[in-house]
Parts: C-alpha cells; sequence; structure tokens
C-alpha cells in the first residue's frame, strides 16, 4: 500500500 | 462490428491566464491511491474558473505537452506552479479526462 504521508497530499494553485 | 466501446476521451482545456491566482486544488501523484493528479477544488475568480471548462474530478494527463504519469505529488505540482509562473505563456494547456468513463 502507499506511503501513508502521501495518501491525502492536496496542493492549491 | 459492434457498438462502440466507450473509452475515457481526454480533452484538451487551454486556460488563460487572466486573474491572479490559477484557484485549482489537486490531489494525488505517483504512488498514491490516485496516480494521476485529480482536481478537488475550483475556486471562483481563478483563471480555471473563468475558463468553465475544468472541473472538479477531471484527472490531469498533461500539462503544456508535458506528461503527469509517473510523476509523484510534488513533481506534478511544480509543473503545473511553473506552467502558471512562466511568462513565455498567457495560458496552460491541460489534457485531461473524466474519470469513470
Amino acid at each position: 500500500s502507499p506511503p501513508k504521508e502521501y495518501e491525502d497530499e492536496v496542493t492549491f494553485f | 462490428t459492434g457498438s462502440p466501446v466507450p473509452a475515457p476521451t481526454a480533452t484538451l482545456v487551454r486556460v488563460v491566464k487572466n486573474a491572479n491566482t490559477l484557484g485549482i486544488a489537486i490531489e494525488g501523484g505517483a504512488n498514491t491511491r490516485q496516480p494521476l493528479p485529480r482536481i478537488v477544488t475550483i475556486q471562483k475568480g481563478g483563471s480555471a474558473h473563468n475558463c468553465g471548462q475544468l472541473k472538479v474530478g477531471h484527472i490531469i494527463l498533461e500539462v503544456n505537452g508535458i506528461s503527469l504519469r509517473g510523476r509523484e505529488h510534488k513533481d506534478a505540482a511544480r509543473i503545473i506552479a511553473e506552467a502558471f509562473k512562466t511568462k513565455e505563456k498567457d495560458h496552460i494547456d491541460f489534457l485531461v479526462v473524466e474519470p469513470g468513463l
């Protein structure tokens, strides 16, 4: 499974 | 000859930089549950909203012809940020696909 820290990463522009 | 099989159709959307912000948020990237960046927010007043063609849920395949496949979140975000920042173009071309088709 993917590393947890990446799962909910959101970037605003 | 049978019925055509529904296939995801990629759409090229040109966003003109006519506001101070692009006005989108993305999630996902390589090595996540969402391997290609997905638009999760479109803010009113931003360039993307003004363009009228980008939608929440769109998955971004390419930015100005640069494929986002295999790029982790930060790398994809950097490409989008630089596409908005550069003064070489007054627009950004997004190749997007509707999810679930």
